[in-house]
């Protein structure tokens, strides 16, 4: 996955990511495809949650799959969520689950919940950091005004790191792959560094939903396993999603 | 070969609105009413996408008896799976037996597909 969160020189929050699933769930020699992220493509839904016919959040997401991996509270938050990989990874926490030690938090259920509940990004960002999980991930969260934006790290038990946006400091996005920021990414799968060049080359200025889109195309941060790309800008209350396809010549992650 | 063209390219422009052949579509929009009880919610989605729902579910199946090819692993998801649904937190049990009947799929296939994640970070 890739999810960026971006500012630009109005101030204004952009937050666009490409889910990339399926790695080593089967290849299809035939088409040249992950098989599992071909099915998942019909599964893409955007959902708009209401409670008294008002909506509460939108979200891009699977149907069938009642947590959440991309939404946003208008007017609020965005939130995305990336794959964190580590040998203490989730298949612990379902077996302590399983066994009986339920102190953690399914990690989609969390984001679910911090969706529909979760007031303000300050909240949201108190709770995604502090709340115990089951498997270790990275929370993307973008506010509503100039400098909220953050990457948490997550492992299991604690937080790791909370990466926050810092214009002065000429840091106007944060930009997560599935590597800790602080460490450089596998040499093989390096979709930060073009994803960073992109962004660079556009420029504050010219952020928009339109240049977003354009670096989330560029592979190798479009790969094979991208199933779909989520536009998002939360002071518009605007979602857009698109399905997504990697024709050869393309990298298969 | 990552980091050369073809697998590299310069950045793109002009892929916005999207078009051509790394783009497969819109996504559908749907609605869900928190005000309904959760085990309704997802009921008039799931119908659309039961056909698509279920392929994912066989292929992950397959998945699970080529780990274990004696097919027991889906035999004990299917088994151990179900009595652990009570256990989840609200609202989240009901919607699954929500998302499973509409589906018509067993119980501990679809709670699988909800907790992919946890498992697949192995």
């Amino acid at each position: 996955c890739t999810s960026v969160v971006a500012e630009d020189s109005s101030g204004k929050l952009y937050h666009a990511r490409n889910l990339d699933f399926g790695l080593f769930l089967g290849w299809d020699v035939k088409n040249s495809s992950w098989m599992i992220t071909e099915l998942l493509r019909p599964l893409v839904v955007n959902v708009n949650f209401v409670r008294n016919n008002k909506t509460v959040f939108m979200s891009t997401s699977f149907a069938g799959y009642v947590g959440m991996l991309t939404g946003m509270k208008p007017g609020i938050f965005t939130l995305t969520m990336n794959e964190r990989f580590s040998l203490d990874g989730g298949y612990i926490g379902v077996i302590e689950w399983i066994l009986g030690d339920r102190d953690g938090s399914w990690m989609s259920f969390l984001t679910r919940s911090v969706l529909e509940n979760a007031t303000s990004y300050d909240e949201a960002k108190a709770l995604l950091s502090k709340t115990q999980i089951l498997a270790p991930a990275y929370f993307i969260l973008g506010g509503n005004k100039s400098g909220d934006a953050c990457v948490i790290t997550r492992s299991r038990k604690s937080c790791l790191d909370i990466w926050e946006l810092d214009t002065k400091d000429d840091r106007w996005y944060v930009l997560e792959t599935n590597y800790d920021h602080w460490k450089p990414p596998l040499p093989i799968d390096n979709r930060r560094d073009p994803a960073k060049k992109c962004m660079n080359r556009t420029g504050q200025k010219n952020i928009s939903f339109t240049t977003m889109y354009d670096v989330l195309s560029t592979k190798p941060v479009l790969n094979k396993l991208t199933t779909y790309t989520a536009l998002m800008s939360v002071s518009d209350g605007k979602l857009e999603a698109y399905l997504r396809d990697c024709p050869d010549p393309c990298v298969p992650w | 070969a990552q980091d050369v063209p073809p697998y590299t390219e310069d950045c793109r422009s002009g892929t916005y609105p999207p078009s051509g052949p790394t783009y497969k579509g819109p996504v559908p929009w749907y609605t869900v009413n928190l005000d309904q009880a959760p085990y309704e919610r997802w009921q008039s989605m799931i119908k659309d996408k039961k056909e698509p729902l279920n392929d994912v579910i066989q292929h992950i199946k397959k998945l699970a008896n080529f780990v274990i090819p004696s097919g027991k692993l889906i035999v004990l998801v299917d088994a151990l799976l179900p009595g652990l649904i009570g256990k989840l937190p609200y609202p989240f049990g009901e919607e699954i037996k929500g998302v499973a009947d509409a589906a018509e799929t067993p119980l501990g296939e679809i709670l699988l597909f909800n907790i992919f994640y946890e498992v697949f970070t192995v």
